[in-house]
């Protein structure tokens, strides 16, 4: 029940040339979300999975093809800012559900923060609470102290993360955005230039050439120790280069610092030149936003966009044509997953954001 | 847009609404 189905569904329907029989099913599967969304209370705050903010983007989306859901858009919005304006997170001994993008208050910021109807004011508890998090130099804050599944991701425990998706720099995209959308705001601007100091103390070279950060912070450990410590040396939407180098090119602007921009810069040109190595990934994980060249496609087009670097534009026209040549393997992935950022919703919310799509559903994924 | 995009997008559509 993430935004994944809405998003596909609106961006087909928003564009003038879709044949009827595209648009008939994509208004079945609109429906369809619609009723389960109606029927299953959300599980976390975050954009992922039954996350308030996957599904207040969905609603966004769906409300942009068919007006009658304006209302219903209006209502969740009403009832994430009273929820938000009411509840509390650890800002110590932190999980992932007190501050990530995936199942915390930095999701249901981005969510907020790319609603046009969104008052400033409804956005401060969130970012006070991010604000917060961000108060000390080493950002101490975020150490994942609450006890991690040991299937998913137990590496993190006790450690700081510095993935979009769970770390510190989603953390920052949120307040970016938040930034974007409220105007001046001294605190957040505090935040940010700490988050930018930590971050561009974390840069490393990797090996094969290109600059990149570690999965969780290094501390005074050598970064190879770091990626022999883990599933794979991964490099994607979620972790290292590009996604973390988008991180710091977003905090750069809104900082107006010109450095940071260049090491973003420099990051995401390193990993072109280097040929994008993502490590060892799994065929579908490959497809994908998380992980693979579907993420990468919306990275290199939002450097292209925002940050007018033509190698970007290049990579990311060969990544449609590569992942077009690949689109018979979605069908089959269809039947079973329709989730945005690890599913085919997500490579082909991608394809179909071309020049003059809507772009709004890519703040689910820390873009715009 | 993309034709055989837009297929995709269908039978993925398709399949969320089943």
């Amino acid at each position: 029940t993430d935004a994944g189905t809405p998003i596909v569904a609106s961006l087909v329907l928003d564009a003038a040339d879709t044949d009827e029989a595209t648009r008939s099913a994509a208004e079945r599967a609109l429906s369809a979300w619609l009723a389960v969304v109606g029927g299953t209370g959300a599980s976390h705050y975050g954009v992922f999975a039954e996350g308030l903010a996957g599904r207040h983007l969905g609603l966004l989306a769906a409300a942009h093809v068919r007006p009658g859901l304006r209302r219903l858009a209006a209502a969740s919005r009403r009832a994430l800012v009273r929820r938000t304006a009411l509840d509390t997170w650890r800002t110590s001994d932190v999980g992932w559900e007190d501050y990530d993008m995936i199942m915390g208050p930095a999701g249901a910021l981005l969510a907020l923060a790319a609603d046009p109807e969104v008052m400033p004011t409804d956005l401060a508890p969130l970012t006070a609470h991010l604000v917060t998090l961000c108060d000390r130099p080493e950002l101490e804050r975020f150490r994942l102290r609450q006890r991690l599944d040991e299937r998913y991701s137990p590496w993190n425990q006790d450690r700081i993360n510095v993935g979009v998706a769970h770390g510190v720099p989603g953390v920052a995209l949120a307040l970016c955005a938040a930034l974007d959308a409220s105007g001046d705001d001294a605190g957040i601007r505090a935040a940010l230039r700490r988050v930018a100091d930590w971050l561009v103390a974390e840069a490393y070279p990797d090996p094969l050439g290109f600059i990149t950060w570690p999965t969780v912070a290094r501390e005074n450990r050598p970064p190879a120790r770091d990626v022999a410590e883990q599933p794979t040396a991964r490099q994607a939407w979620c972790y290292g280069t590009p996604g973390v180098a988008w991180a710091v090119w977003e905090i750069g602007r809104v900082l107006d610092d010109d450095g940071l921009q260049q090491l973003g810069r420099t990051a995401i040109s390193s990993f072109l030149d280097a040929g994008c190595p993502n490590g060892n990934i799994a065929l579908r994980e490959s497809l994908a936003i998380c992980h693979g060249d579907a993420g990468l496609l919306v990275l290199c087009d939002a450097f292209h966009r925002h940050a007018g670097l033509a190698a970007a534009g290049a990579v990311r026209d060969l990544l449609y044509a590569r992942l077009r040549a690949r689109l018979t393997e979605l069908t089959p992935w269809s039947a079973t997953n329709y989730a945005l950022l690890n599913g085919p919703a997500g490579v082909l919310a991608a394809l179909l954001t071309r020049p003059g799509a809507d772009r709004t559903w890519l703040y689910t994924v820390g873009l715009r | 847009t993309d034709p055989q995009v837009v297929a995709a997008a269908r039978a993925h559509l398709m399949a969320a609404a089943a």
